[in-house]
């Protein structure tokens, strides 16, 4: 059975698509079998990945799709490799929000993903979920299907004053469908030069201690330059600072597994 | 009659919110009576003005609302003072979110904004649109009710690699719905330091020079900070490169006005 990981964030722009990405490579070099799952119709993990999302026949899209059972056969064709080892991707297409609206209107469509990940869990150790930008059927599956989830916060005002709400939203996913999800946040994008970055940071470790995670991403111009290259943080710069914060976030996290 | 602005990009944390509000304090600083709208459900822009999104009993959410037939006197009371003169706000809160999905199922829903705005129209010289990092049924109402639309564009991959889908859809919504959108990019979070973030403005002003405007927003940690205090920035650091950056943007839109 494998770990599964939602990397969710309403607030838009705070390291989603970098950290799943940046962690799955982290825990492929750790000698795990990841794979990393796109579900934001704009598709950033895919291009991050070095793929071309026009081209692409069968993505995410297709799995979820309510009239893809047709496509049962297809599935084992929809997991790209990336350029690490034991990492894999399920690309996503600009199709997935087209599927989205239609999924949502049918009743119980939440245990969707969950459903339909049951036929990958067997092949990989973790499965890591990156999510759009927003609360929608996308992440709701996302929350539904996973056992953590990894809220990156940006050290800024908007992303801290939001958590109270997300708390809530994934509080109540927890009450109505999934009792086990366990709830971290993860400072990244932190600058230790600006007041406003340290009195966040203090905030958040004050206000959320429980959720709160050691690990804290830093500002690192590598966590920038990475998605231009089809390679992620590990292979692009092995040695930078925001290499090595990112495997210390998958130490942390292998330390955390329920029933590891 | 109100010159109408959007400010939409579906990439998540490129400077949207603190766009539509500096733009709309400058726009008030040099004399031009001007509404910012907040039309994401996340509520930052209302956020950013200083007010307590949970204790507002009005807001943008009950002027879109189809049942919201009702409230047509209580209209006027949804526009809120800020702390600048001449800048006025209608503000957002969570239950938008559940409107946009009842209204998005309606035929001709996208030109429900537009109806709704021409009751502000002879109050504003301006009105701003704040929406969120999405193509969804909120940021097709701005767009069909918009005479510009301004993209920020972070310096950086994700951001810039979007553009071209972006503009399709952009060009999709004049084929359709609105003939006179004209679309400009807006370049933000430039930080002349590094290569990606020089490489990008290069790439952009190469291949957009229709779009791309002539201002660049660099970074400046006051525009973080701003968020935090109640004030746009031309109150809490009017003297700083960003005040001046969003100044001359200001003046770079008034002179494209259409029929000004
Ligand atoms: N620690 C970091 N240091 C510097 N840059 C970073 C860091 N983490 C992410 N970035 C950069 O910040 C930008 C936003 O990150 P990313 O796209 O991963 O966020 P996101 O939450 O997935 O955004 P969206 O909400 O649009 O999906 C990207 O350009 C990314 O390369
Ligand atoms: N030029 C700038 N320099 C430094 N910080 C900036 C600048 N512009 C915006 N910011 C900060 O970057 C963060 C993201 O900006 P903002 O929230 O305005 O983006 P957004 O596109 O509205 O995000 P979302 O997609 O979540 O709505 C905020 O903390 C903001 O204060
Ligand atoms: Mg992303
Ligand atoms: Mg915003």
């Amino acid at each position: 059975m494998a770990h599964i990981i939602a990397i969710s964030n309403s607030k838009g722009g705070v390291g989603k698509t970098t950290t799943c990405f940046s962690l799955g490579a982290c825990l492929a070099e750790a000698g795990r079998r990841t794979l990393v799952v796109d579900l934001d119709p704009e598709a950033d993990l895919t291009v991050a990945a070095g793929l071309d999302v026009e081209a692409l026949t069968w993505s995410v899209a297709d799995v979820l799709d309510v009239d893809g059972e047709k496509a049962g056969g297809q599935r084992r064709s929809v997991v790209y490799a990336t350029a690490v080892d034991r990492l894999y991707l399920l690309p996503s297409n600009p199709r997935l929000a087209e599927v989205e609206r239609r999924l949502s209107e049918r009743p119980n469509y939440e245990r969707r993903l969950a459903r339909e990940l049951a036929s990958f869990n067997s092949m990989y150790e973790f499965v890591l979920l990156d999510t759009p930008p927003a609360l929608g059927g996308l992440t709701l599956m996302a929350l539904v299907a996973a056992s953590y989830v990894v809220t990156p916060v940006q050290c800024e005002y908007y992303s801290a004053r939001r958590l109270t709400r997300i708390l809530n939203v994934f509080r109540a996913v927890q009450g109505r469908f999934n009792p086990k999800l366990a709830i971290y946040f993860l400072p990244t994008l932190y600058d230790q030069r600006t007041r406003i970055s340290r009195g966040v940071l203090t905030q958040l470790q004050q206000s959320f201690p429980d959720q709160v995670l050691e690990t804290v991403i830093g500002v690192d111009t590598r966590l920038r330059e990475y998605a231009a290259t089809a390679e992620p943080i590990t292979l692009y710069a092995p040695s930078s600072r925001g290499t090595e914060q990112y495997r210390q976030l998958a130490r942390e996290m292998l330390g955390k597994l329920q029933g590891a």
